[in-house]
């Protein structure tokens, strides 16, 4: 075989003597840069990687580098002009992708290039992101993994909420004792610095030796006051965002339908994680909510006909009901042949028919009993009237029993559903269409999420339920003047969670601030809600007077940020003229905002050879069947989603399709 | 056909396809010294589909363990087998347990058969029931080994060759032609191939639906991970 040596590394002769994080967070609108400078110290050219990773909410806005004093940069281009490029570095044998999914949260960006004997090299990465408030808080995770101890290590974040921050809460999986007290954390009413930059002495894992204790994630929570229930309106450059959270407000009842998948698939510790979740989730019902359990896999068996108010006694039946949840896949086939010497010849025909059926998966019937059940019980006038419905669908697997045609099924749930209720659905593992299940969420007012196998698995199913189970307000609506305001992002949300934020962006046309009334209406718990006010342009220098003019243009660039998700996101929705438009208007976005977003790449132009042509590398970003797809290729996957039919030894096989 | 190698120590599989002329018969295991043959022949579809895609699918294998005077015949239709001097019928339709002294079988009506072979290899073949009008396809068969460990060091053939475990390294993953299926390269037997990353179905527990394997796709014929060419495992006939 061709050499498999690993090449070079860069431990001895290349330093990175510097790596800075600069976080700048503007009204939740996070703008990162990072910096990295690295130095060959040896008498010959060297390979000198830079790798990131950012969150895979973040979009990449520029890469650079700067080489014996000449800058490459990166340029974002439309997807289909950047893979000319790309097309032409692979036929000539180079790796061409530069992004790659890294785990749950984040992605990986990574660049090599030769440097020329003693030079530098200082690698300039941008990202930014629009921070998502979930249970409470909005989030800053950076990721650092330097292989050895940086002379110059620095992450500092400022973070300006003219709103004024509550509470900010530092921290990171790698911190110890001795690295704990090294955070400075300063907070003055709108604005929080927060910095960490130990020593090469205190990032060593020993005195004198190489390692390094730097090594994982570096979390900022924060939140910030909520004064008004209009929310808060900021208008600048021309450009306005309301954040609309009101504080204090009881929650809505719900009814909500858990449709739980029991195939084969889901044996071991899938169901387990499944019923310690939802034994947690009912625990944590509202005596005024009322639910309903359906379980799944060719048959569907529903606990109850109807749905049960979730009374004590009414939970802990429940409970004691989903404790008897089992996975019904069977030992059928090879795996029966201890059980056969059991069996009668008729018994374990039968046997071994009804085990193909019983690994079968009927997502179709199975959702549409539970929205008869919620639509049945509505006729009956059985539930609240002030209450809001749901249905959360738990599967790991495709629809192959009853109806299998995924956008059959997504037709037949959007049409009994009617717009009358929300679905979530939670695909767990990688044998999931998550596409399916994203799309099916978002025609019924929902959402999905993936929830990835591992001993953590149960938690993340409680934290969704968490993050949608307290509706405070369904069918908000945020109103802004017609004359007033062009280009608006989304402005009807059909519920507004418990610890969320709904985030409206728009133009303010002529800058016409008189008459900028906006109004919010929903409806609530025991009645509609109803605000209005005005809003006024904020003076950031007013509210700033020390800092620098460093807010730029950020609320045109969050409004961008926004605008581009949603498009995105509508880019699979409606007719095809729908979806063709959310696209060109997408594309034509990233472009101008220069965001790389699942439309565009950037192109990366480095020198490969002191002799041979620069060429060019393409910097992706992933969508989240991308990531899916690599986590299923994915060699470093621990937790494969196969793992049940993992043989105890090598198997050979032939067979058709 | 497609045939998997699946390597759970590296918790990885190899996967390729041959295709044939139907009627072909191609060797799958040969151990000259245990005296084993599994030959195989392939069928086409009723049809050519309206997808123009021609599929071939083994529709028949003889088995041979001339040592202990074993011989079957397995077609989508019966199942023949000497044992113990004697010639034993069955049909698909048929459950059945059948121990003889040097081999036993196990019959799951319309579903599979597992074959013992004292002291040598294990294995199973299913069988793929069609309904009987589709237009185009037709029963076919799949061939699993469960277990080898006791053939010999020369043990060949299209499945016997991989026996004794193979090297390969991968690397260089890239974007593919579809974006679910990266490529990449393999570094396998002194030689480069371009890979791609995709999956093929194990029916074992199902055998309707099948289980995806995510495997290494090696083209044209898994030239470059077999020894020689597909041609060079094209037998005279099935015994």
């Amino acid at each position: 075989a061709k050499s498999l040596q690993k090449r070079s590394t860069n431990e001895a002769t290349v330093e990175v003597y510097s790596m800075k994080v600069d976080c700048t967070v503007t009204s939740r609108f996070a703008h990162t840069v990072i910096t990295s400078k690295a130095l060959n110290k040896a008498n010959f050219s060297k390979e000198v990687f830079f790798e990131m990773e950012l969150p895979k909410t973040a979009f990449i806005t520029n890469f650079s580098m700067e080489i014996d004093g000449q800058m490459y940069v990166g340029e974002v281009k439309g997807k289909e002009k950047a893979k000319k490029q790309y097309e032409k570095a692979v036929s000539s044998g180079q790796t061409a992708g530069l992004v790659k999914a890294s785990g749950r949260k984040m992605e990986k960006f990574s660049v090599s290039v030769n440097i020329a004997a003693e030079s530098n090299v200082t690698f300039i990465m941008t990202y930014e992101e629009l921070l998502q408030r979930k249970l409470g808080q909005y989030e800053i995770l950076t990721r650092v993994k330097p292989k050895q101890p940086v002379q110059e290590f620095q992450i500092v974040t400022n973070i300006y909420e003219p709103q004024g921050i509550s509470y900010v809460d530092a921290n990171a999986t790698f911190f110890s004792n001795e690295l704990l007290p090294l955070v400075e954390k300063r907070v003055t009413g709108n604005k929080a610095h927060i910095s960490f930059s130990p020593t090469m002495e205190q990032q060593r894992k020993c005195p004198g030796c190489d390692g390094t204790l730097i090594d994982g994630d570096f979390i900022i929570k924060y939140d910030v006051n909520r004064a008004t229930s209009l929310g808060d309106i900021q208008i600048v450059n021309g450009y306005f965002v309301h954040f609309f959270a009101p504080p204090d407000l009881p929650a809505v009842p719900k009814n909500v339908v858990f449709v739980i998948d029991r195939s084969g698939s889901m044996r071991g510790r899938k169901i387990e994680q499944t019923r310690e979740a939802l034994l947690a989730i009912l625990k944590d019902l509202s005596e005024e909510d009322y639910f309903a359990l359906i379980q799944f896999d060719s048959s569907i068996d529903s606990w109850r006909t109807s749905l049960t108010k979730a009374t004590k006694e009414n939970v802990d039946a429940g409970m004691d009901y989903v404790r008897m949840i089992q996975d019904r896949g069977c030992k059928c086939h090879l795996n029966s042949l201890n059980d056969r010497n059991t069996l009668s010849t008729i018994d374990y025909t039968v046997y071994n028919v009804l085990c193909v059926f019983l690994l079968a998966t009927n997502i179709n019937d199975a959702v549409l009993k539970g929205v008869n059940m919620l639509v049945k019980d509505r006729e009956e006038k059985k539930l609240p009237e002030r209450s809001v419905d749901m249905i959360i669908l738990l599967t790991d697997g495709m629809p192959n029993s009853g109806e299998i045609r995924l956008p059959k099924i997504q037709e037949n749930i959007h049409s009994a559903i009617g717009g009358k209720m929300s679905l979530f659905c939670l695909g767990f593992g990688n044998d999931v269409d998550y596409s399916f299940l994203d799309g099916m969420s978002k025609q019924n007012k929902g959402v999905a999420r993936r929830i990835f196998e591992g001993s953590d698995a149960a938690v993340q199913l409680q934290g969704f339920y968490e993050e949608v189970a307290s509706t405070l307000l369904s069918e908000v609506d945020l109103r802004y003047p017609d004359n007033a305001v062009d280009s608006l992002t989304t402005n009807h949300y059909s519920q507004f969670f418990k610890g969320s934020e709904i985030v409206v962006a728009g133009r303010v046309m002529n800058n016409d601030l008189d008459n900028f009334m906006v109004e919010v209406f929903g409806q609530g718990l025991e009645e509609d809600f109803k605000v209005q006010g005005q809003a006024t342009a904020v003076d950031w220098d007013e509210i700033y007077p020390n800092e620098e003019y460093i807010f730029g243009d950020f609320t045109e660039r969050l409004w961008a940020y926004l605008n581009i998700q949603q498009l995105l996101e509508n880019s699979k929705k409606g007719t095809e003229d729908e979806k063709a438009n959310a696209t060109a208007k997408a594309l034509e976005m990233s472009l101008h905002y220069s965001f790389v977003t699942p439309l565009t790449s950037m192109v990366v132009v480095k020198p490969e050879t002191e002799d041979g042509p620069d060429s060019p590398f393409i910097a992706d970003k992933l969508t989240e069947d991308q990531r899916q797809q690599a986590e299923r290729v994915s060699h470093q996957y621990t937790a494969p989603s196969y793992s049940y039919r993992q043989p105890a030894q090598p198997t050979y096989f032939v067979d058709g399709d | 056909p497609h045939f998997i190698i699946e390597l759970p120590e590296r918790d990885d599989a190899l996967c390729f396809n041959i295709n044939g002329i139907p009627g072909t018969i191609f060797s799958l295991v040969r151990d000259p010294e245990q005296g084993i043959l599994v030959n195989g022949q392939i069928i086409g579809d009723k049809k050519i589909a309206p997808d123009g895609k021609i599929k071939s699918y083994f529709w028949r294998f003889g088995i041979i363990h001339q040592t202990l005077g074993v011989r079957l015949e397995v077609s989508t239709q019966d199942i023949s087998v000497l044992q113990d001097g004697k010639w034993v019928k069955l049909l698909w339709s048929d459950t059945a347990s059948v121990k003889g002294l040097n081999v036993d079988l196990l019959l799951t009506k319309d579903c599979s058969l597992t074959v013992t072979l004292k002291d040598s290899v294990k294995f199973v073949v299913l069988l793929h029931k069609v309904w009987v009008n589709h237009p185009y396809h037709r029963d076919y068969l799949g061939f699993y080994t469960l277990d080898s460990h006791l053939l010999s060091p020369s043990v060949h053939g299209l499945l016997g060759q991989f026996y004794h475990g193979i090297e390969y390294e991968v690397s260089g993953l890239r974007p593919g032609e579809v974006p679910e299926k990266p490529d990449a390269t393999m570094y396998v037997k002194g030689q480069e191939l371009n890979v791609t990353r995709g999956w093929q179905r194990d029916f074992r527990r199902d055998v309707k639906n099948g289980e995806n394997v995510p495997c290494w796709f090696i083209h044209n014929n898994g030239t470059g991970l077999i020894d020689g060419d597909a041609t060079d495992y094209v037998v005279s006939g099935l015994f």
